[in-house]
């Protein structure tokens, strides 16, 4: 564990705490991607699938769980929760699930660094973590409309992966043996999809004014 | 040196 890891854990936590707060404080998603939300389960399912045979460490297991029970808990308060699910945008957040399933799924079982159920599974939720943001960028694109935490939340997620590539850089150069193509590359595109939100988020941020996207 | 089994990221 080097300190880009670890950090990259914490905003990666942060980000989801902070939807996750967001939703139960106010009882509202107004401004979040249902699609999103529910790729972001299913990559933590099919990423976590061997949780309770193959164990690293307490930190990984207690990580995990939490990424597991907080990305169903904001899927369940979306769909199921008597107030907040009447303020999901439906009509806005229309992007299909299977545009990315499908070639993720596909890509999983050509390229992967090993042909077993598990193997592929995991290198499916790496592709399909690389670019399940993208419902949740195009309804902010869409709406125009980004509350503060929305905003801190896409931004939190952003810098998670961009403290990854670090770790990544910071492994290859202290560890033997540590070459992960299929990571690395989905992470740096799942990386690059930020880049023309944070542009705008720092523009807002240095202006100090209200975070909006150009139509 | 044999690379260690399994994915130790999240």
């Amino acid at each position: 564990m080097n300190i880009f890891r670890l950090a990259g854990d914490m905003t990666h936590l942060a980000s989801v705490l902070v939807l996750l707060l967001k939703i139960h404080t106010i009882k509202s998603c107004s401004g979040v991607s249902l699609k999103t939300q529910e790729l972001y389960a299913l990559v933590f399912a099919t990423r976590y699938l061997d949780i309770f045979v193959t164990y690293v460490s307490f930190y990984n297991t207690v990580m995990k769980l939490i990424f597991l029970g907080s990305s169903f808990s904001i899927v369940w308060y979306i769909r199921r929760h008597r107030v907040v699910r009447r303020s999901y945008d439906k009509d806005q957040d229309t992007f299909r699930h299977l545009f990315l399933l499908l070639p993720c799924l596909v890509l999983a079982l050509v390229i992967n660094e090993k042909f077993t159920f598990k193997e592929v599974m995991w290198t499916f939720s790496i592709y399909l973590e690389a670019v399940a943001i993208l419902p949740q960028l195009v309804l902010l694109q869409r709406t125009r409309n980004i509350d503060n935490l929305t905003g801190q939340y896409v931004f939190l997620l952003g810098a998670y992966r961009a403290l990854y590539i670090l770790n990544w850089i910071y492994r290859y150069f202290t560890e033997e043996h540590y070459v992960h193509w299929i990571t690395w590359i989905a992470g740096i595109i799942q990386t690059l999809l930020y880049a023309d939100f944070f542009y705008y988020y720092f523009q807002s941020w240095k202006n100090s004014v209200k975070l909006e996207l150009p139509a | 040196k044999e690379e260690p089994q399994g994915h130790d990221e999240l």
